[in-house]
């Protein structure tokens, strides 16, 4: 799981 | 998307209607703090650029569209069209003390060191601290409107609401945001004081105000 992954959330 | 993400999310967008309405309705602002207001607004648009870069969802692109527009309307109405009924004289808290250290550690702390990393960081510590503003208010006039301790119940659940989001994600997704989990948390526990009198209080129908 990269920092990317929590992008979707907001 | 999990069920406490989604309540969570809704629970923001209602805080945020909640007090657009309370203010659009009583064509005043007395007692709610355009500082935060202003670190809000700061939050949405550092956080939500990835719209011009990463598409994701319909859902996620609208919502963050509207976080961005409605509370930028906030900071309209309060600063332009009811800028009589602001009340500065108890909004006096030194927002420099919390965006420029919140700048330095997302500089020094950060998944990743881009601009938009860096961005979207800043914006999530900034996010757990922006509430200081009102609370400090409160905190000066000794009380608050109830529909504001309403939008303020909204407000903080919905980072709670993300604390249990990631409990779950955690489990059943093996996902883990250090940066996101830990700003969340002491965005929560800054409310908790809060939480308290209003579950003790306005819940009961009484006006919120401090033991003097």
């Amino acid at each position: 799981s990269n920092s990317r992954d929590s992008h979707d959330e907001l | 998307m999990n069920i406490f993400r989604l309540v969570g999310d809704l629970s923001h967008l209602l805080a945020i209607f909640v007090l657009l309405l309370k203010i659009w309705k009583s064509r005043s602002c007395a007692g709610v703090s355009g500082k935060s207001q202003i670190l809000f607004a700061l939050v949405f648009i550092t956080r939500y650029l990835d719209l011009f870069t990463n598409f994701i969802s319909v859902y996620n692109s609208l919502m963050k569209v509207i976080f961005i527009a409605s509370t930028v309307a906030t900071v309209y109405l309060m600063y332009i069209k009811f800028k009589a009924t602001y009340d500065s004289n108890h909004d006096t808290f030194r927002i420099e003390f919390l965006v420029v250290p919140v700048g330095g550690l997302a500089f020094l702390v950060n998944h990743d060191f881009t601009p938009l990393e860096i961005l979207w960081t800043f914006s999530i510590y900034l996010e757990s601290v922006a509430i200081l503003p009102q609370l400090f208010m409160i905190s000066k006039t000794g009380e608050a409107e109830t529909i504001t301790s309403h939008y303020l119940f909204a407000l903080g659940s919905y980072r709670a609401l993300y604390l249990l989001n990631w409990i779950y994600r955690y489990y059943f997704e093996g996902y883990f945001d250090l940066i996101a989990v830990v700003a969340g948390c002491v965005q929560t526990i800054l409310y908790c004081d809060f939480f308290y009198l209003y579950i003790t209080k306005v819940m009961w129908g009484k006006k919120l105000s401090l033991p003097a």
